[in-house]
């Protein structure tokens, strides 16, 4: 179960409040995944007391306060929830999966959340593994995917260091790359790692289009272990 | 069979020792906290084989506060869940002063009586602030299809109201004490600004729970 609680003494117009935090949510919490179970009690609040003064946030997404604001929750919870994601039961993994230049937001989002749900992907992770066909294969078969916004011939997937080094291209609008199976392994050998899925613009090809991140983690011996005997 | 594997992690309350050294750096250990609020956390034994480490957590302000939250969408919603968006919307997301968590068992597939349970946590907090109206947030978080030792919990919350405080350690506390299977207490906070206030310093704090069962699909 997730649960969570953020306060804060800004003031905040009432009306404003679930505006704020479902926009942070969606991008936050929304979008993060261990093991790929929903759960009975998820809960996250949001309270203002307006204890600190100033006149109070409007519910209106165009004032300058509300964008600001809508800022600093988003980001905030966004750190927050990629504890949960660092903390995944087993975890050794913490990764983001970028899926870019895609015609549609919501595909872009379905395909970020089937790839973080990938039983076949996680444990790939988890091993060590730069099993790019399992990244493919997952965006392949994601359900309610607008046609057009997945051309075999425009996706490309790479792996990103987080140390700043090179990009690993694993496949090149649909066209594999030979992998450096050393440097793929060295990249894996961190907690951290990108996951990068460019649809290329789809059946259009334009580029700069929608963009949808994913945390999550992988899959270990110890999430069976812990999992096998939680209620006893 | 679970003892016999170095790498188990028992579903238990979580403490100082058990904090795997990689995780530590994720624990702060300073904060700045909004005003106005204070937290505890409180043993009670939810699971009776906690004898010591807290499992209650409350968030109270000094001040109404205006609220909203987001709930899980999956259609077996615990009692908790229930309650608090029926507090919610009976209050127009207004005039919400607390928030009471238990860690140990999620008070969810419990029926009727499971729901008492959820109303009964909220409006003994309520009255511990002196407050008449449901003004208070609850959520829990364990083992699903169990009923919650209700006595203990109530029991405790006066204790819990009297501990609240304002300091860091009363933060970490109070994080600490929503944990399952999590190895880390999980507390942020942060400092801000506002365009139309910018002589005016306002803080944020979160804190949250979870380790499994987590695809969160909240609205």
């Amino acid at each position: 179960t997730l649960l969570g609680v953020v306060c804060t003494d800004a003031p905040i117009d009432a009306a404003a409040m679930k505006g704020l935090l479902l926009h942070a949510v969606s991008r936050s919490f929304n979008s993060i995944s261990v093991d790929g179970d929903t759960s009975t009690n998820d809960t996250i609040a949001l309270l203002a007391n307006g204890t600190a003064g100033g006149s109070a946030v409007p519910a209106s997404p165009s004032s300058p306060d509300y964008i600001a604001l809508q800022e600093v929750l988003t980001s905030f919870t966004q750190s927050l929830s990629q504890l949960v994601v660092r903390d995944g039961e087993g975890a050794t993994k913490f990764v983001t999966v970028r899926v870019q230049n895609s015609p549609c937001y919501d595909s872009a989002r379905r395909i970020a959340s089937t790839i973080a749900r990938s039983p076949l992907v996680k444990t790939a992770l988890y091993g060590r593994d730069a099993n790019w066909g399992r990244i493919l294969c997952a965006i392949g078969y994601t359900e309610g995917v607008t046609d057009g916004v997945v051309v075999p011939e425009r996706t490309s997937v790479s792996f990103k260091p987080v140390d700043g080094s090179p990009i690993l291209k694993l496949l090149v609008n649909g066209e594999p790359e030979t992998v450096d199976e050393q440097r793929a392994s060295a990249i894996l050998q961190n907690e951290d790692l990108e996951i990068v899925v460019d649809l290329g613009g789809g059946a259009k090809g334009e580029v700069g289009g929608e963009e949808a991140v994913y945390w999550f983690c992988d899959f270990s011996h110890e999430y069976v272990t812990i999992n096998g005997d939680y209620r006893t | 069979i679970a003892t016999s594997r170095n790498q188990v992690r028992f579903y238990n309350v979580l403490h100082d020792t058990s904090i795997p050294d990689a995780k530590r750096k994720h624990i702060p250990s300073d904060g700045t906290y909004p005003k106005g609020f204070r937290v505890s956390g409180t043993h009670v034994g939810v699971k009776a084989s906690n004898t010591k480490f807290p499992d209650l957590a409350l968030i109270s302000s000094d001040e109404p506060c205006n609220a909203a939250a987001v709930f899980t969408t999956n259609k077996f919603q615990a009692a908790p869940v229930q309650v608090s968006k029926a507090t919610l919307n009976s209050r127009q997301g207004k005039g919400v002063q607390s928030v009471v968590i238990n860690s140990g068992c999620a008070n969810a597939v419990t029926g009727k009586g499971g729901l008492e349970d959820a109303q009964s946590m909220g409006a003994t907090v309520d009255k511990c602030a002196g407050l008449s109206e449901p003004s208070t947030i609850v959520m829990s978080t364990g083992v699903i299809g169990q009923r919650l030792p209700i006595a203990k919990i109530l029991d405790k919350i006066p204790t819990a109201h009297s501990n609240l405080a304002s300091t860091h350690n009363a933060w970490l506390a109070t994080a600490r004490s929503i944990c399952t299977t999590d190895t880390f207490p999980k507390l942020i906070s942060q400092t801000f600004t506002l365009p139309s206030s910018p002589g005016i310093t306002y803080s944020v704090a979160g804190m949250t729970k979870g380790a499994g069962m987590i695809h969160p699909n909240m609205a």
